[in-house]
């Protein structure tokens, strides 16, 4: 069987405007803002608690609207990705 | 060198002992120090000041032996997201990987615990994020931990290792990377350091592996104490050197530290190679603060060595450099890469070079071997993006394809360096191909960028696929990194000035060797003052050519009688001899050696195939071992296979216990079952079936007794148009089809019983209604005194027609 991607309710949103705009965007759509993505600057980290943690099925609908801001330049819905240790 | 003694360097840990990867204090036993720790450590090398940190479950930072040189700031809780790196604790000590990993870079020495580790001296951190959901976002918040604070990141895990994955950083983790390279250490580079996977049973490939396989990591391979390859390691281009680790039952294991404050001597596959590398770069960028994350890699390139580690394809690449699929550029040596770190001078910039995209389709036809070329000036008309000399090449490809695991692709460099970017994965049966994937080689490292490259793709199916749908090269692109200026010995011009040729004096005989020196002596010239060519070495020369060289950087080629040049890297059929700088002739038949002797061949000339246990070049294989036409080498059969042809896989026969499905050799099961590939294990048939290929009805090979086989299927009785036969042999009965145009036939199938509509009963047989319709009396008479209607094969021939006229 193929295996079959995992979404979760974290996204990765790149807003130029910086972490202010950032945590206001987050506020306006429903997110907790969890902050700048490690080094990568106007990269951030947004968690949605009322999304399923793990679904098969990627979450459109509201977040659609955070897509389509016109200070969001980029949004990944984050899938689970299956690590090894070696 | 340095002259070890052992008794200079002893510590009171009392694993110490079981270190054999790091000493030979006992002469009795056997010794295996070739990674040259210790002499690193003698001059003084012992990891201060420099931060390593291990991405992965975490790290037991009140371990005794960690305690004292464990790093707050080289820390963080990536899955928690606090400072504190501590592993979650469980029954099973799921979490005690990173706390393994973390003890052989810097376990503390002489504190009567456990062992030590290779940089005793450095700090060490963990960054836990593998202990929960792992996304892209938590990849990139541990890759961007701290950078100008953390020197070594050293990370042991990685996609699935089950030979179909084919997976690698995200969009974020890339450009962590990215960021890492260009402003980490304070614009030196982060160094990653990787493990190569750990897939070698599962037949997997690292290529497949976005991370090993990345420009920005340090891939490391492993090796079994006597140098074999241990059955996890994975193959690839990508690897760039290797350190000892765990091997078969009768070979040493690697110690370290281990969860709840112990130490382990536990199977290590090739986790504890990474931060055993980290350890080794630490101590030279302890002998070497300003080295950046190339030159870390160049020096990896030029300390690293092939000792005895034994591998099928070690070749010398067109830089003079042996390589293999296996450990890259060999085993790593702690002492010569602070020895160069001491003295290193910075490498001239990086230039990437992308070649244009060649996006004209290509069908991979199965069982063919398709060729494309490109030719580059390697960006010569861009000064910013020259490349002269070689780092790392990368190939990125579009494929489509049924079955990815039957694919095989090889680049072969304008010096005839050929890199198997992806071998043949068995159990790799997706039909995605590969979508702008990015293999990467570091065999053509320091040879010229400029000429041909060709890539060759093989297809070679593993089971029977559908004919009709073809594998499609869509698009590829070579990218070419490097430098402009050659790495160790920018370009200079030389005058000639010592007047003393570079011959060695052991090639030639005494009496020679006095008439050259005196000859030398008293011979006047008129001194040459233009630009030597670029393979003469510091001495100068007397005129432009490369046989005008009066010593060589790389070798000398040739001899008094014939004349000699310099050469950058020895041509086929030559061995390249370090110590003199000179190229040998090798055996006849080898096309690369190692020595002289006929049992010294590394690789063969056209028609040869070189035998790995004696390195002997003949012209035929031994039984159990196939002719590898394009590595000109006899390869083993794999192990489930009696013999083979031309792949180890594409078995004839098989060994007792197994059976051919396809080409391949796999376990026989009990009846009522068979060999499921995907899931490895043996899976049981349809109960209509005694043996099958399958779990459907419709696929079995033997029925179930009382059964009939018919089209893959077994029935209790068979159809309209059928009648059940013996074979012998077999022990079901099969349907066979009645004669042609037969409904109904009896059980021996001989007669028909009731024909198809618009045939008649004839004698058993069915004849058209319509055949012969105007055959007249004499006509008739004839047949009737031939017998013709008696004779199957006449039967059609007017016998109805006669009949219906009496």
């Amino acid at each position: 069987p193929v295996p079959r991607t995992v979404y979760s309710n974290h996204w990765a949103v790149r807003v130029p405007g910086g972490p202010e705009r950032a945590a206001q965007l987050a506020a306006k759509y429903g997110y907790l803002n969890m902050g700048q993505i490690g080094n990568l600057e106007n990269y951030y980290h947004f968690y949605h608690s009322k999304t399923i943690k793990r679904s098969t099925y990627s979450s459109p609908g509201r977040h659609n609207f955070l897509q389509m801001d016109p200070d969001v330049d980029w949004v990944q819905q984050q899938l689970i990705k299956k690590r090894v240790k070696r | 060198h340095l002259r070890l003694d052992p008794n200079l360097l002893y510590f009171n840990d009392p694993i110490w002992s079981n270190m054999w990867y790091l000493h030979c204090s006992d002469k009795s036993s056997r010794c295996r120090s070739e990674m040259n720790v210790m002499a690193a450590w003698q001059r003084g090398y012992t990891g201060k000041n420099v931060v390593v940190s291990i991405l992965d479950d975490g790290v037991e930072k009140n371990h005794p032996d960690l305690i004292h040189n464990y790093d707050p700031f080289a820390s963080h809780d990536v899955n928690g997201d606090d400072q504190d790196p501590s592993p979650r604790y469980d029954a099973s000590n799921e979490n005690k990987h990173g706390t393994r990993c973390a003890g052989e870079v810097a376990a503390s020495a002489n504190n009567s615990y456990c062992i030590v580790g290779i940089a005793y001296n450095a700090r060490i951190g963990g960054i836990r994020m593998l202990d929960g959901d792992v996304t892209d976002v938590v990849e990139a918040k541990a890759l961007g931990i701290r950078p100008d604070y953390i020197d070594i990141y050293s990370a042991s895990w990685g996609p699935d290792d089950d030979g179909k994955t084919v997976d690698g950083p995200g969009p974020l983790a890339k450009k962590a990377f990215e960021d890492g390279i260009k402003k980490g250490r304070k614009g030196l580079g982060s160094i990653f350091v990787w493990a190569s996977g750990n897939g070698g049973r599962e037949g997997d490939y690292c290529s497949c592996d976005g991370y090993t396989n990345s420009i920005y990591t340090i891939s490391i391979s492993s090796t079994t104490e006597n140098g074999y390859k241990p059955w996890y390691l994975e193959e690839c281009a990508s690897t760039l050197a290797t350190t000892y680790s765990s091997g078969a039952f009768y070979e040493r294991k690697i110690v370290t530290t281990d969860l709840r404050q112990r130490c382990t001597d536990d199977h290590t596959g090739t986790s504890v190679s990474a931060p055993m590398v980290a350890g080794v770069i630490a101590l030279a960028l302890e002998a070497n603060p300003m080295l950046n994350w190339r030159d870390i890699q160049h020096i990896l390139v030029k300390t690293s060595r092939s000792v005895h580690l034994r591998a099928p394809d070690w070749r010398i690449n067109g830089a003079g450099r042996r390589v293999s699929h296996l450990y890259g550029f060999g085993l790593v040596d702690a002492d010569a890469m602070v020895v160069e770190a001491k003295k290193w001078r910075t490498v001239p910039p990086q230039h990437v070079c992308i070649g244009a995209s060649d996006k004209r389709p290509r069908f991979i036809r199965a069982d063919q071997l398709i060729r494309t070329t490109t030719q580059t000036n390697a960006c010569a008309d861009h000064s910013g993006q020259h490349v002269v000399y070689l780092e790392h090449v990368v190939v990125k490809v579009t494929i489509s394809h049924p079955r990815r695991g039957d694919l095989q692709i090889n680049l072969i460099s304008p010096s005839g360096t050929k890199s198997q970017l992806l071998a043949r994965r068995t159990f790799d049966y997706s039909n995605e191909g590969f979508k702008n994937w990015e293999f990467m080689t570091v065999h053509c490292w320091g040879e010229k960028a400029e000429g041909e490259w060709m890539l060759e793709m093989h297809d070679i199916p593993s089971q029977l696929r559908n004919p009709e749908t073809q594998g499609k090269l869509k698009e590829w692109t070579l990218i070419l990194y490097g430098t402009a200026e050659h790495p160790y010995n920018p370009f200079s011009f030389h005058h000639a000035r010592a007047k003393a040729l570079d011959l060695s004096a052991g090639d030639m005989e005494p009496s020679k060797v006095a008439f050259f020196q005196s000859h030398l002596e008293f011979e006047e010239e008129d001194e040459y003052s233009g630009p030597c060519h670029m393979e003469c070495g510091d001495r100068g020369c007397d005129g432009p050519g490369s046989e005008q060289c009066l010593n060589c950087v790389h070798f000398s080629l040739g001899n008094v009688k014939s004349g000699r040049k310099c050469v950058s890297a020895c041509p086929l059929g030559y061995m390249a001899d370090v110590a003199s700088r000179r190229c040998r002739r090798c055996h006849r038949g080898c096309e690369a050696c190692f020595g002289r002797g006929q049992n010294q061949c590394s690789s063969c000339k056209r028609g040869f195939y070189l035998q790995p246990e004696s390195n002997t070049c003949t012209t035929s294989c031994p039984a159990g071992a196939y002719s590898e036409e394009s590595l000109r080498r006899c390869l083993k059969c794999h192990q489930n296979c009696k013999k083979c042809l031309g792949y180890p896989d594409k078995c004839v026969v098989c060994r007792d216990g197994f059976s051919l499905s396809g080409s391949m050799c796999v376990p026989d099961c009990e009846p009522g079952t068979f060999f499921n590939v995907a899931l490895m294990k043996c899976d049981k048939c349809h109960a209509t079936c005694q043996s099958c290929v399958g779990t459907g009805k419709d696929q079995c090979t033997q029925c179930a007794k009382d059964f009939h086989l018919h089209d893959w299927r077994c029935i209790p009785t068979c159809s309209h148009g059928f009648y059940s036969d013996d074979v012998p042999g077999l022990p079901h009965r099969i349907c066979r089809r009645c004669e042609e145009n037969c409904l109904i036939c009896e059980a021996t199938g001989k007669n028909c019983i009731k024909c198809k509509e618009g045939y008649s009963l004839l004698s058993g047989s069915c004849v058209t209604n319509h055949t012969c319709n105007n055959a007249d009396e004499m006509f008739c008479e004839m047949v009737k005194s031939s017998k013709l209607c008696e004779r199957k094969l006449f039967i059609q021939f007017c016998c109805r027609t006669c009949m219906l006229a009496g």
